[in-house]
């Protein structure tokens, strides 16, 4: 069962203007990061639960908190995954979603089953990829897009040019 | 032709061919065409000197100079062009990069900086900032907001309660930021969305800089006792600000939506897929 107390309990401690504004010592800025950090593994839970009972399905959710450096072991690995999109505002929201992926080309498929347009960049000086597809969300709900290897194809993934050299 | 260009419907972005930089912002949808120049300085962190002992550090926030050093004069860059986004990516150096963003359909540029770890085997302090310069004669105003709700309308070297002896010309004209930034000349408003809290101010006519990032040496004598140091070889750090040019009389409806959309941004959950039903049968 999932459980908001202790993340609750780890935003009441960083109420303190030291949290807020970076002014503690270094020890106790790493244990706010601990404090918020154990909070946030039975808040998944809790999410986990509330979105399988909403969406009618258990799946095993994975959070991958690790996106802003293209970082999600399941969406790099996987050859085909779900994608949940939560919109926490009272309207509807169109969001690009952006998730590593490896070396493929994949077909994006929204709630009714429809391809969406989608497409795999390579990030410069990285050979990472990245799998783009917007994203239709409705207020204060959830969106669920499937995500297909399509087998056998290469990705033509839009590698960057390089733009403007050192001046002379 | 040379000039490296984003565009979508709404907004156009150019850059100088030869340095890589921002140089120009244009609204399709207004016609309003702003040169606006965005580059990475940063403030060498005082150690204290002649006027004053106080350091720069966790509490207070003192360069030790007024003009802060450019990161880099150019910046290496590399263009991606697709259906879904057009970007163009700007190395200034070992520890600061960018990637300046234009989705389809979008009425913002997204900046997303990163900085660190900062180097300090120089014995130097560093205080990194991103700043955008434009020609908008604002008169020495600009406007911040406070907690996302009330805009507060600042005046260079000038306090509304008080009369003030400005000592500090950099760090007395900082001020919190933890939404928005934005400055006007009447007609069209630049405005810069922050993802997180960060100082800002407007130090020049037309000009806007946000604090992303701080290295420092030494304690300010302020309470913490340490240096605002990080272990090792220091942190980095990722975040972005969202740049909108709009006219003045309707730039509240964009900074305050897409504001809206920053702070309450969809949350991304992944499933292998498959799962048994949640209901029997």
């Amino acid at each position: 069962s999932g459980d908001s107390t202790s993340l609750n309990e780890a935003m009441a401690v960083l109420q303190h203007h030291d949290a807020v504004s970076g002014t503690s010592q270094q020890h106790v800025a790493d244990d706010y990061a601990r404090q918020l950090a154990a909070g946030w593994g039975p808040c998944e839970v809790l999410l986990s639960n509330a979105l399988s009972r909403l969406s009618g399905s258990k799946e095993e959710f994975t959070f991958c908190r690790n996106l802003n450096i293209s970082v999600c072991p399941l969406s790099q690995t996987a050859e085909s995954f779900q994608v949940t999109i939560y919109n926490p505002l009272g309207r509807k929201v169109d969001w690009m979603v952006r998730l590593p992926v490896s070396q493929h080309v994949f077909l994006v498929k929204d709630p009714s089953g429809t391809v969406v347009p989608s497409d795999v960049v390579t990030m410069p000086s990285s050979d990472m990829q990245e799998l783009l597809f917007s994203a239709s969300v409705p207020a204060l709900g959830f969106s669920i897009y499937s995500v297909t290897q399509v087998p056998g194809r290469s990705p033509q993934a839009h590698t960057s040019q390089p733009g403007s050299q050192k001046p002379s | 032709s040379r000039i490296l260009t984003i565009q979508n419907e709404h907004l156009r972005a150019r850059f100088d061919p030869d340095t890589g930089l921002l140089v120009e912002l244009k609204n399709l949808d207004h016609d309003l065409l702003l040169p606006v120049r965005q580059a990475f300085y940063w403030y060498n962190a005082s150690t204290g000197n002649n006027l004053s002992t106080q350091v720069s550090g966790a509490y207070i926030f003192r360069p030790n100079r007024q003009e802060p050093l450019l990161m880099n004069h150019w910046a290496q860059t590399r263009v991606v062009k697709t259906a879904l986004v057009q970007e163009v990516h700007q190395n200034f150096s070992a520890w600061c990069s960018q990637v300046v963003r234009l989705y389809p359909g979008q009425r913002h540029l997204e900046l997303e900086w990163t900085v660190g770890p900062i180097p300090v085997g120089d014995g130097w302090g560093k205080e990194v900032i991103s700043r955008f310069d434009t020609a908008l004669e604002t008169k020495g105003l600009f406007f911040t907001d406070s907690n996302g709700r009330e805009i507060l309308e600042r005046r260079r070297d000038y306090r509304p309660t008080w009369e003030l002896n400005q000592t500090e010309p950099v760090a007395g004209n900082y001020y919190p930021v933890n939404s928005r930034i934005y400055i006007t000349d009447g007609n069209m408003q630049l405005t810069v969305l922050t993802d997180r809290s960060q100082g800002g101010s407007s130090l020049k006519d037309g000009s806007i800089e946000l604090m992303v990032h701080r290295r420092l040496l030494r304690d300010d004598g302020r309470g913490v006792g340490e240096a605002l140091l990080e272990k090792g070889s220091g942190s980095w750090v990722r975040g972005r600000h969202l740049v909108l040019l709009d006219k003045a009389s309707i730039a509240a409806v964009g900074h305050r939506l897409q504001s809206e959309k920053e702070l309450l941004s969809p949350q991304v959950v992944l499933a292998p897929g498959g799962g048994s039903p949640y209901h029997r049968g």
